[in-house]
């Protein structure tokens, strides 16, 4: 029985698409049966991986409002052991209304979840910025929580609003367990930068705050542009080896 | 009577926040009476603008559920001519779906833009990221939209989807027009940066784009840390310059 791994952040632009992706594709290479599901009406993740507007036309939101079932959502990619599951046609749609209020009331979402975990997918859940009715609809069916932490300042000040938001989730569902903080887009010889990662090493509770960090590269930027996700396009980046190590450590836990 | 312009972009951290208090302060040091409202439940404004959680504990959540009026919840802050309302206390909560619902079933966010025009305000209004609830209620008592686009790839492919969000707005608001597409984050002499700078200019009609850009600099990060809007903390930054130059542009529309 495969797990649910959610990433979530309130703070926006902190790198839950990319974590999301990386992930996704590193735990793949890694031979896991792997299920990567767009949750956010933004639909970044078809992006991050080249898949065409054609391809992903039907994906979570067509799910969720019943008009489709699982098999003509769940696509598969390039990579053998990954498929994606895109956020459909809500993100051609003007207002988002719809869909979160369709998310938080539909049973739906869950069933997917479990019978994703069913078949043996470690499945992977790209989350929208907030702490709104989605990301408390996907953390429900969750049993482990990642959270990226943009390393600048302004992250920092938010990031007591994020845990609070996690603790209650936790509360709420048993069987959710934290992964860990992932501090993203690292400056390393950028003073601003390196004072975030001391100072949220030294607040934050041991063990909450992930070994690896994430640096900003220009090779992720433009593994973005190119719809391929920098693990695979630039594996000797560092942003490729951190989430090669990220996948290493949270392996044994989703399968 | 002052006018209402309203900060938005579907994409997460692309500058909504920085713009919305740099332009606020930038207007208030023209002399214009300004109201810069919060209305993200992550509630970023306050940290910008170095404000304490005592000062900003009540704001708009607090107006929207009646429980305290517009004279409890205008801040003063130490510049002349800028006031505040902060998102108030919804930013301590574990979950911000009930304020979404409040927020967008309530007259009362219509009621507090309306009344601080009729006192001859020129108000900003910050937004979370997204095409939700808060953001259509938002609109339809705003009269300008500004549009933060970050200058990274990732951000050119859901540029459509926020300028499809925007026509839907434009088309139910009469009153509401667009101010622009304000570049941000650009990096020159970034090969990626400047391309997305390019692109965006040629692909989108001539005018929508508005001619300052907003480089990516350390100022504005270190202006953040510290409280303080980069215009007013270093005035002489490229950020700040850039900052300055729109509210020369749009505080004629705003009065
Ligand atoms: N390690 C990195 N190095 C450089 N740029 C990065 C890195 N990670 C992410 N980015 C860039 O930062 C921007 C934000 O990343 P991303 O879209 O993944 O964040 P997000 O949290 O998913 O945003 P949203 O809140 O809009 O969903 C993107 O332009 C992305 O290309
Ligand atoms: N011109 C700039 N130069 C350098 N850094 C910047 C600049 N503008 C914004 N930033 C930084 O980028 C990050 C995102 O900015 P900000 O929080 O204003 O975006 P946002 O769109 O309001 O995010 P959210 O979607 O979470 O509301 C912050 O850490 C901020 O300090
Ligand atoms: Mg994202
Ligand atoms: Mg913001």
């Amino acid at each position: 029985m495969g797990q649910v791994i959610a990433v979530v952040s309130q703070k926006g632009g902190v790198g839950k698409t990319t974590t999301a992706i990386n992930l996704a594709a590193a735990l793949a290479r890694r031979g896991l049966k792997t299920l990567l599901v767009d949750a956010d009406p933004q639909g970044s993740v078809r992006f991050g991986l080249g898949l065409s507007a054609s391809a992903t036309r039907l994906g979570l939101s067509d799910f969720l409002s019943g008009t489709h079932e699982m098999h003509e959502i769940v696509r598969p990619t390039t990579l053998p052991w990954l498929r994606v599951v895109s956020v459909g046609s809500v993100s051609e749609s003007a207002s988002h209304d719809q869909y979160q209020k369709m998310l938080a009331d539909s049973p739906r979402t869950a069933e997917l979840l479990d019978r994703a975990r069913a078949r043996g997918y470690a499945v992977v859940v790209d989350t929208p910025p907030g702490l709104g009715p989605v990301v408390h609809r996907v953390l429900s069916s969750s049993q482990h929580v990642l959270v990226p932490l943009q390393c600048e300042p302004l992250a920092l000040q938010t990031t007591t609003q994020i845990l609070r938001g996690i603790r209650a989730a936790l509360a709420a569902n048993p069987s959710l367990s934290m992964a860990g903080i992932l501090l993203t887009m690292v400056e390393p010889g950028n003073a601003a930068s390196e004072r975030v990662a001391a100072y949220v090493r030294e607040q934050l509770p041991a063990g909450l705050v992930l070994d690896m960090t994430v640096p900003r590269t220009a090779a992720s930027v433009d593994a973005f542009a190119a719809g391929q996700p920098v693990v695979l396009r630039a594996p000797d980046d560092a942003a490729a080896i951190a989430y090669r190590d990220l996948a290493a450590q949270l392996a044994g836990r989703l399968e």
